[in-house]
């Protein structure tokens, strides 16, 4: 464990508790793909299903459990909880444009062709690629509300420093696993336009508004 | 090298 693993999952952890807190507090998933939050619910019961098969620390088994176990909370609040305030109107991205063909690329491009490991890279794949109906959503309604963009950068920043994690595991600990340090760069890609309207423009006090 | 154990990470 480095400081840039623990402060990227400390970001993944924070990202998760502000948009629980969003949800609560202001009774409403406004401006909150459900798709993206049903595919991160995808992720992470694909990813952690070695729960079951092996023990890496308390660390890590807690923080797997309370990221399944949250992301089904989050699915029932937009769905059942608050669905009355969901924008199913502006969340229409097709989602079985990621799924499928990302299925396809965990079949032909992994470690080894076994079921837990072909499922495990499943979900890396789809991870770096899960935000872009919330951002889809973003720039459809041209507008973010401040809340939305602390959670969206907390999530980003999360991938970004596990991206400086690689660099450091790779020259201290010899560590290197390509399909993840790929599948990372995707991911933190996808967030740079994000990035970059939130340091001009929601750090000055001003929400995230695009021209039509 | 790489084995399911790898996957420490989250």
């Amino acid at each position: 464990m480095n400081i840039f693993r623990l402060v990227g999952d400390m970001s993944h952890l924070l990202a998760i508790i502000i948009l629980l807190m969003k949800m609560w507090k202001s009774r409403s998933v406004a401006g909150i793909s459900g798709k993206s939050q049903i595919l991160f619910a995808i992720v992470f019961t694909t990813r952690y299903l070695d729960l079951f098969t092996s023990f890496v620390s308390i660390y890590n088994t807690s923080m797997k459990v309370f990221f399944i176990g949250t992301s089904y909370v989050t699915v029932y609040f937009i769905y059942q909880h608050f669905k009355p305030t969901y924008d199913s109107n502006h969340d229409t991205f097709r989602v079985e444009f990621l799924i499928v063909p990302v299925g396809g690329l965990a079949f032909l491009v992994n470690h080894e062709f076994s079921l837990l490991e072909i499922l495990w890279t499943f979900s890396i794949y789809l991870e770096s690629v899960a935000i872009l109906p919330q951002l889809f959503m973003v720039s459809k309604t041209g507008e973010a509300e401040s809340i939305t963009s602390h959670y969206l950068f907390a999530l980003g920043s999360y991938r970004a420093l596990y991206l400086l994690n690689w660099i450091y595991r790779y020259y201290f600990e010899g560590f290197f696993d390509l399909i993840a340090v790929v599948a990372g760069c995707v991911q933190t890609i996808l967030y740079c336009d994000f990035f970059y309207l939130y340091i001009t423009k929601v750090l000055k006090g001003k929400k995230i508004s695009l021209p039509a | 090298d790489h084995d399911h154990d790898d996957h420490d990470e989250l």
